[in-house]
């Protein structure tokens, strides 16, 4: 596709297969197409542009709107100046909450904030021991209590020693669940009762992690998780694979839910702020 | 919904009357979208929609009064025989211990397969050994224990040894313990990190497992075939597991992987608990990804 000029029906099949292999989704995929192919005959054979320019120019038009929302202010997020900032961190299982919450804690003791992490995960194996070594890897507090126990309970006792210990930032992990599981949504949403009875603005940021790898199914996830909780921001991990990931452009486009770091390894220092510019390039490498 | 969009889409075939191979084309365009939907990879859609096409063509399908009918059989029986015929099943040692293998990317339900696997091989009358050998991830080698202390099954660990050597050392120690099968977990890694892909390629060499699997997630999109491809390549595993089917992710992965590897998908992942493996049923995991 790079290099050639003329949007002819063997380069648009080639197009449709880049897009459609990057998880971007059929129907999104085909309204680009349809633009592609108006624009093709209004421009007519002339056209000099290079065929990744026209369509990254397209891709930032079907977004139009959600272009300005998913501008992802970094700065302001590790400076929220409101105390503590709590940030809860819900997903379906394995996408890499636990990881991202310890790369997070990094960044905001990067910036000179305190924080402290509570073990919202009380039910799968290991959870909490595993929350622990990223609390000490990034020098945060730590909250838990013993396998079994109600998450609400850990939360509201997070929350007391936040207030409490006058932390800058409360981050609360929350065992994965698929969005499908009535009774593990409603313990979600028990949850967040339970900050937002405690401090009413809680939780200031609830960030739903999703895995790159994962295909259409991370629409109904986003869907699910922002009618049950509700939705500030996605994380969307193991962009350090030859996973895509652009499923986020038809949640953008469609929920309105901006994209607000990446995670590119299993290391503390691999967050990165989204940058949409960067992402549809890197759609076409 | 997709489910009803596939319906639509097959009722239509079905309620017409003669077809011409323009209504056919339209119609398996049509299943070619859903397929696409279902997470089906690309080139994977593409060569289904074509051989459907092919056998629908056939003057057999166009001559018939229920041509519609003929194509819907055709499209769910092609589907039925891609996933494979029928499940294949583990291979055992003639002298034991059995040496299995979990491998995939991160996240994919390696530990909680082996868990299963484990409490599976148990209820076979078999006496299970399971070895934490990724050193790695925070708490992984934690997180079996507890498995191993909530299941009462046997756990093999050691300090400040690599995993080829945890693997090596964990088969003398089945051999003294009586454990007739080894299930080996090891770290999720990406295909495309060389030595994390070595170092499996050096367990399988040294360790000789019986049955290596290929766990992946059952929600994966079209980077399924890639990585699938790729753990082929370095291990030509023995089967693959499909994890978290207990949502609502059509599981097109299934078919992709199928489809590009010819590796048995044999086990299902439905749920959290260790009491949730369940075999592969081909057809109906069809009926899933058509909706
Ligand atoms: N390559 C890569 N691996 C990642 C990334 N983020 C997380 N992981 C890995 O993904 C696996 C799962 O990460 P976790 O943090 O345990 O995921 P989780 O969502 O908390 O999982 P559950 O609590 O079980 O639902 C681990 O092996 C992580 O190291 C990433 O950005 N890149
Ligand atoms: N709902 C559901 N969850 C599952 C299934 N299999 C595993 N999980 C969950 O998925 C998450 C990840 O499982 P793990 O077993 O830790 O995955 P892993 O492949 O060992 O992860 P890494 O070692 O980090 O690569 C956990 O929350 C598991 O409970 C399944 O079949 N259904
Ligand atoms: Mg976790
Ligand atoms: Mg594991």
């Amino acid at each position: 596709v790079t290099g050639k000029k003329t949007l002819d029906e063997e380069t648009l099949d080639a197009i449709e297969e880049i897009l459609i292999t990057s998880d971007i989704g059929v129907e999104t995929v085909m309204e680009l197409l349809e633009r592609l192919r108006k624009r093709a005959r209004i421009k007519g054979e002339d056209e000099t542009a290079e065929i990744q320019d026209i369509m990254r120019q397209e891709l930032k038009s079907v977004l139009s709107d959600q272009v300005e929302r998913s501008a992802s202010d970094e700065k302001s997020f590790f400076n929220p100046g409101v105390t503590p900032f709590v940030i809860m961190v819900v997903g379906v299982n394995g996408t890499g909450k636990t990881t991202t919450i310890g790369k997070l804690a990094h960044r905001f003791r990067k910036e000179g904030k305190s924080v402290i992490i509570a073990a919202g995960d009380t039910f799968r194996a290991g959870a909490s021991e595993q929350l622990n070594i990223w609390a000490e890897r990034s020098g945060s507090d730590f909250v838990r209590h013993q396998a079994g126990a109600d998450p609400g309970a850990v939360v509201f006792d997070a929350l007391n020693a936040a207030v409490a210990r006058r932390k800058d930032v409360l981050i609360v992990d929350t065992a994965g669940r698929l969005h499908t599981k009535v009774n593990l949504m409603e313990e979600l949403k028990k949850i967040r009762r339970v900050m937002t009875k405690l401090i009413p603005e809680a939780p200031h940021e609830t960030l739903l992690v999703l895995d790159a790898t994962t295909g259409q199914n991370s629409i109904r996830q986003a869907e699910q998780f922002r009618d049950i909780v509700g939705l500030t921001g996605i994380v969307l991990t193991k962009l350090d694979g030859t996973a895509k990931g652009g499923v986020v452009l038809t949640i953008l486009k469609e929920l309105g839910i901006p994209v607000k770091f990446i995670g590119l390894g299993e290391g503390i220092e691999d967050l990165a702020a989204f940058d949409l510019n960067t992402f549809i390039d890197a759609l076409f490498s | 919904d997709l489910t009803r969009k596939l319906d639509h889409v097959l009722k239509k075939i079905k309620g017409q009357g003669k077809l011409s191979e323009k209504n056919i084309a339209d119609s398996l365009r049509e299943v070619r979208k859903v397929l696409l939907e279902a997470d089906v990879n690309y080139k994977v859609a593409k060569e289904f929609v074509k051989s459907v096409q092919e056998k629908s063509l056939g003057q057999a399908v166009l001559k018939s009064i229920t041509p519609g009918q003929q194509i819907v059989k055709i499209i769910y029986d092609e589907l039925t025989r891609l996933m494979g015929q029928s499940t294949a099943s583990l291979r055992f040692a003639n002298i034991p211990p059995t040496i299995f293998m979990a491998t995939g990317l991160q996240g994919s339900g390696k530990t909680t397969f082996v868990g299963k696997l484990a409490l599976y091989l148990r209820g076979q009358k078999h006496s299970p050994l399971m070895v934490a050998a990724d050193i790695y991830r925070p708490a992984a080698i934690d997180q079996l224990k507890t498995i191993g202390k909530q299941l009462n099954i046997p756990v093999f660990s050691e300090d400040g040894k690599n995993p080829i050597q945890i693997c090596w050392d964990s088969i003398q120690q089945a051999r003294q313990n009586g454990n007739d099968v080894v299930i080996f977990d090891t770290a999720g890694r990406l295909h495309i990190d060389e030595n994390m892909m070595k170092e499996l390629s050096e367990i399988k060499e040294k360790t000789k497992p019986h049955n290596i699997f290929f766990v992946a997630d059952g929600m994966t999109g079209q980077d399924a075939v890639k990585a699938a491809t790729e753990f082929n390549n370095w291990l030509a595993y023995d089967g693959v597991v499909l994890t978290k089917m207990d949502g609502d992710a059509r599981g097109g992965a299934a078919l992709s992987i199928k489809a590009v590897t010819g590796k048995p998908i044999m086990f299902v992942g439905m749920g959290e608990k260790f009491n949730t493996l369940e075999q592969f049923h081909p057809d109906r995991m069809a009926s899933r990804i058509l909706g």
